[in-house]
């Protein structure tokens, strides 16, 4: 019976059965008579929507995602899987959860033009309830999409990055209570994607379990010629939308895959499977069966 | 000692011809042994393609087939299995014999779109089955 077979059932699996607490599991996986539904492809369920007692195709409505996050993804996931699915053994990629998220809300303040380039700058809420408190960060990046096929002369930017701290009166633009400034030099003309390392702003705030943070980022990008004309400065407005929050991290979950754990099983369990013999071999006629068969090899 | 062998060849009544197929049929493996067998879906098939990304296909494969009365050594399979063997075939038919079951697995890396429309890229462990065993 279902309870038997939760007691049977050691703990680290036990996780795995556990039904996902309010929804309406469909006939599927939820057999007549069992008290509990248990989900039966444990990770991957328990990210489906919760059902009524639909067929699975009238999914809860989900959110799409924004296109140039989509297509980052799949780059993301063919560097680091087989065709298959199966993960590559790549000794640098200690990562075994990558999220991406883009700002729900963003907003634009457009200073006027302090120096040679264009400022640009948004305040940005990132929404992170999907990571687990199983999920360690190891790097965070910005990332920011640039439309290369608007035609440039060569520039470089310089990127101000300041976290914001929410405090309850504030508006969707919170008012900037810490922020740091770092720059950071590349040139636009070469890349698709620039990747902003702020793994030291967030350590703090994701270890401490944040749920929102609010971003303030600006750019400063000195165009090639100095006087800003029109043209280039709607390049630069055009290149920069809104950045998604790139988060590496490593899953401390029983269901997900770690690399040191597969290497420290293969060691445990050598060459599988040993040849030994058994001491019910008179028993079952195992030894002489196997002593002729060796003969017979 | 070919005195002694001719002397035992007069006395040993002659036994009928040993039906030879009769004997090694003993060591045929059974037809459908306990193995790893194939098998592909697509998250299509199961409608869940809108939610997960990649990877298009999946080779879960299974394990199926009978457990050999002797397992020790072709399946890696503890003592315990011989022991479970011997009481459903001396003691208690109730006891169930053994089982072909995955004796180990390789992971699967999935890319979804979670419900807030954020995309993540997971490595799960056991999600596809390499190697059977008999327990």
């Amino acid at each position: 019976s279902p309870h038997s077979r939760d007691s049977a059932v050691p703990d680290r699996i036990s996780g795995l059965l556990a039904a996902p607490e309010d929804s309406e599991l469909t006939p599927l996986l939820r057999p007549k008579g069992v008290r509990r539904g248990y989900a039966l492809l444990p990770p991957l369920l328990k990210v489906l929507p919760h059902q009524g007692q639909q067929n699975w195709d009238s999914e809860a409505p989900r959110l799409q995602p924004d296109s140039r996050a989509l297509r980052y993804m799949k780059r993301l996931y063919k560097m680091s899987a087989t065709k298959e699915g199966i993960p590559k053994a790549n000794k640098s990629h200690l990562y075994n959860t990558v999220r991406l998220f883009t700002p729900c809300s963003e907003c634009k303040h457009s200073h006027s033009d302090l120096m040679k380039g264009d400022l640009h700058s948004v305040d940005l809420l990132f929404n992170l309830d999907r990571v687990t408190a199983l999920e360690h960060l190891l790097k965070s990046v910005l990332l920011y999409s640039f439309d290369t096929s608007v035609p440039t002369s060569s520039s470089t930017c310089v990127c101000h990055l300041s976290v914001k701290e929410h405090d309850s009166s504030s508006q969707v633009c919170p008012s900037v209570s810490h922020s740091v400034a770092f720059s950071l030099h590349f040139e636009v003309r070469k890349r698709k994607w620039v990747e902003i390392d702020v793994t030291s702003f967030l350590q703090p705030l994701i270890a401490t379990n944040r749920r929102n943070i609010h971003m303030a980022v600006n750019f400063t990008c000195l165009m090639g010629d100095p006087r800003p004309n029109t043209k280039q400065n709607d390049f630069i407005n055009m290149a920069l939308v809104p950045p998604s929050l790139l988060l590496y991290l490593n899953d401390t979950s029983e269901q997900a895959y770690h690399r040191w754990n597969s290497l420290r099983h293969r060691r445990k369990n050598p060459a599988w499977p040993r040849q030994r013999s058994s001491p019910f071999a008179d028993v079952t006629g195992d030894e002489g069966r196997e002593n002729t068969q060796l003969k017979r090899a | 000692s070919r005195r002694r062998r001719d002397g035992n060849l007069k006395e040993a009544p002659a036994t009928p011809p040993y039906n030879l197929s009769e004997y090694f049929k003993q060591f045929l493996f059974p037809q459908n042994e306990c193995e790893l067998h194939s098998f592909r879906l697509s998250f299509s098939q199961l409608k869940w393609d809108r939610w997960i990304i990649a990877p298009h296909r999946y080779s879960p494969q299974y394990c199926k087939g009978d457990c050999p009365r002797v397992v020790g050594h072709r399946y890696g399979s503890p003592v315990h299995t011989m022991v479970q063997n011997l009481i459903y075939e001396k003691l208690d038919p109730s006891v169930p014999k053994p089982s072909c079951v995955p004796a180990e697995y390789s992971p699967l890396s999935v890319l979804t779109i979670e419900p807030d429309g954020s995309i993540v890229y997971k490595e799960y462990e056991d999600m596809i089955a390499t190697k059977c065993t008999c327990r």
